[in-house]
């Protein structure tokens, strides 16, 4: 594996979910072959692929909690060289499951670790908090993509999330670093979110993707037929957004 | 005290603090002397009304785990006839503290039993997760109200969030009811609204208010001036939005 790529920002709403759906389709687009992770109890990863959730036998709870491998909880998303690792409402008790348990934040690192796929990429979709279930993934990732909402409220958040990663770079992870800051939902109209941009330039500096996601309505559309919008409306302005972006992270990724 | 309400949705990013903040400064617009409480580790309702989550001393986190009494929480907001029980991060560490504790899901509840404050209202905003934090709330209130973005993540995640209720009802909260539920962010030119809308008319019947917010970017603009909207732009379409719930909540209560 080149690359285990956690997406996470515990304001809820940005694009989290949006980002590793369709940066993982299009990294699978470009040949590279992905694996995506879906942490989320709400399993809306899992979602946008079309796969039911209450089908879904065995699930990121497994692995974390039952010992499951890897290889028996992959599923097929549709898209070539695209698979997944659902998520089902028994990861909804994998938090307070896991409080009691030795090395608790550290499970999913282990698991990794042992992990012989043929993967080039494995990105995970993280819930929205600083919970046990995001410390597992910052744990086991060797970066974080953050995406960010240019508002208010998401920009309060990002040094409470740059401080958990600092934590966990000193304790559990000393190779974390920071993928990159993503703007999403940008709306070039706003006066609002043009002062974000600024702040968040002065503190991230080249940390931040040239690449910006626009608001885009085929974005929210896409998952309600189950599919990324690289299937729903590759022409679309969101969906070349992703394109670009996959293209960024590869080329900051030293590759052409 | 009339009415405790949570604002819950354990989907990320739908307006559950824009609504909580509102709602509570126009329900004391009316005359309404209310009480927010900021059950959030993010701490938004608290910098919604620009008091610095650092300065606060005390907040939710010293009620559930210090016994820490409400009236010597409680900070005044700018606003005339409400207060609020802020959050800082002391909150985030509250989940796993709890996690062992003797009736964890039941402590609110129990230190609003014995408040003997004036308040007409309680006006309670959850994290955007079914953790104890939210549990706490559900089972402290007498109603929850509903933040809806009219998007597909949003809706799938309803049902689990009518579990939750339901299970909170059977054994910890037998009066627990829904207040409503509230569309946000709404958008008339979106196709995907309206079948959403279809979607939720058919679920929630005349439990949805009629009362609609529209995406207005005065509302996210408010936050970042440490202001709720009454006192930023009470003309814009956002306000206007807010003053209907407030009256539709009141009227919906038995007060005109
Ligand atoms: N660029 C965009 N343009 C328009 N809609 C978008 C865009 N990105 C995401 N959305 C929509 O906004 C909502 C929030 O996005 P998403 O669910 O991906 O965020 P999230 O951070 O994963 O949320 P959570 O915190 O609940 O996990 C969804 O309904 C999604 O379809
Ligand atoms: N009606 C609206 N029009 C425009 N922007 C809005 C509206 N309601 C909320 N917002 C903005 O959308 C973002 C998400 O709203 P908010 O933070 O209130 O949601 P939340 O459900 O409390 O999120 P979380 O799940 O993180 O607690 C914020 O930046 C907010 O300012
Ligand atoms: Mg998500
Ligand atoms: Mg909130």
């Amino acid at each position: 594996v080149n690359k285990i790529v956690a997406i996470a920002n515990q304001k809820g709403g940005v694009g989290k979910t949006t980002t590793a759906v369709n940066l993982a389709s299009y990294l699978a687009h470009f040949g590279k072959e992905t694996l995506l992770v879906d942490m989320d109890p709400q399993s809306n990863s899992t979602s946008g692929f079309g796969i039911e959730k209450s089908s879904v036998k065995r699930s990121c709870y497994d692995i974390l909690i039952n010992n499951a491998t890897i290889e028996e909880t992959i599923l097929p998303t549709g898209v070539d060289w695209l698979d997944i690792i659902p998520a089902n409402r028994d990861l909804i008790g994998a938090e307070v499951e896991l409080v009691n348990t030795i090395s608790r934040e550290t499970r999913l690192k282990k698991i990794f670790k042992n992990f012989q796929g043929s993967y080039k990429y494995i990105i995970i979709d993280c819930p929205p908090s600083l919970s046990l279930l995001t410390l597992n993934s910052l744990t086991a990732a060797n970066s974080v993509l953050i995406p960010l909402q240019a508002e208010f409220y998401s920009l309060e958040g990002i040094s409470e999330l740059t401080n958990t990663i600092n934590l966990i770079r000193e304790d559990l992870n000393p190779g974390l670093e920071i993928e990159g800051v993503l703007l999403t939902m940008y709306d070039t109209r706003l006066t609002l979110s043009s002062q974000v941009v600024e702040e968040i330039g002065k503190f991230f500096k080249d940390k931040v993707y040239q690449t910006v996601i626009p608001r885009n309505v085929r974005l929210a559309e896409a998952p309600s037929f189950g599919k990324p919008v690289i299937f729903y409306d590759p022409e679309s302005k969101g969906a070349k957004a992703y394109q670009n972006l996959a293209r960024e992270f590869l080329k900051r990724n030293g590759i052409e």
